[in-house]
């Protein structure tokens, strides 16, 4: 089963 | 002072129902240029992007910047008082504790106030640089709503194959599996009716049906959508708000594990 990426992953916080 | 005047609460009424299901509370930025929100949903899995042009309005005064954490569900409570004829007026002060809603009808004869509370609010701001997508596919909208409800029924998860051929959503669960293929239009009549494809490389990915089908209560918003994607990037998922502004959802793709 393919596994939810976070999207702070691909993004920094600023 | 701030104050944003709309002649018709339709386009905000549509807004709030658009970001309702991912955000209880987001942070409304007000500056010179226009209303900007960007907030995250509670998992950190997708974001809403909203942009309004301060020229899009039919009054924009802000004379400071401001930061008002408002709580959506309440605000969309507001604006359900609203008929979507109604003109809508925002208004706060500086340093404001609340803003408040303006609706009045078109024969000027009814005139209701609404006050809301604003909350303090950690801001926790994204940087997303500009990118270039592999597929950019704009669609009409109603379509990918239809095709994100259908497939939901057969999996948790919508996997988005792009080539040159066309665009193709599938979905597998315990029970079957289906898939939908779209083909780039050739001609159409009207240009909210056509599939069209920008393809630099095929893309393949999966996304939680679950965040698609919040992205679709946009729908009302706007006749056609735009996909971009490109290989283990978040989707952006975008509805233009008509001469206003738009809202952009972004969507962590899924990974094999």
């Amino acid at each position: 089963t393919p596994v939810q990426n976070d999207l702070e992953e691909f993004y920094t916080l600023a | 002072m701030f104050e944003a005047r709309l002649a018709q609460s339709a386009i905000l009424k549509k807004v709030l129902e658009a970001v309702k299901d991912l955000l209880s509370e987001a942070t409304f930025e007000c500056s010179d240029s226009g209303i900007m929100v960007q907030a995250m949903d509670n998992a950190h899995v997708s974001l809403v992007s909203l942009n309004l042009r301060s020229d899009g309005f039919d009054k924009f005064r802000c004379d400071r910047n401001l930061s008002m954490g408002m709580n959506i569900t309440t605000m969309t409570k507001i604006l359900r008082c609203a008929s979507s004829e109604d003109t809508v007026t925002l208004r706060a002060w500086d340093n404001p504790d609340n803003i408040i809603f303006i609706f009045e009808s078109p024969s000027k004869e009814k005139l209701a106030e609404y006050e809301m509370k604003l909350i303090n609010m950690d801001q926790e701001h994204l940087g997303i640089p500009e990118t270039m997508y592999s597929c950019v596919v704009k669609m009409p909208s109603a379509e990918f709503a239809r095709i994100c409800k259908d497939l939901s029924q057969f999996g948790e998860a919508i996997t988005i194959a792009c080539s040159k051929e066309g665009v193709k959503f599938s979905a597998a669960g315990d029970y079957g599996n289906a898939n939908i293929k779209l083909a780039q239009t050739a001609e159409v009549d009207k240009e909210e009716e056509a599939v069209c494809i920008d393809m630099q490389e095929p893309v393949k990915l999966t996304f939680a049906c679950r965040y698609l089908n919040s992205f679709v209560k946009a729908t009302p918003l706007c006749a056609q959508v735009k996909l971009s994607m490109s290989a283990d990037v978040p989707l952006v998922c975008e509805y233009s708000i008509g001469e206003i502004g738009h809202i952009r959802y972004y969507l962590a793709p899924k990974i094999d594990d």
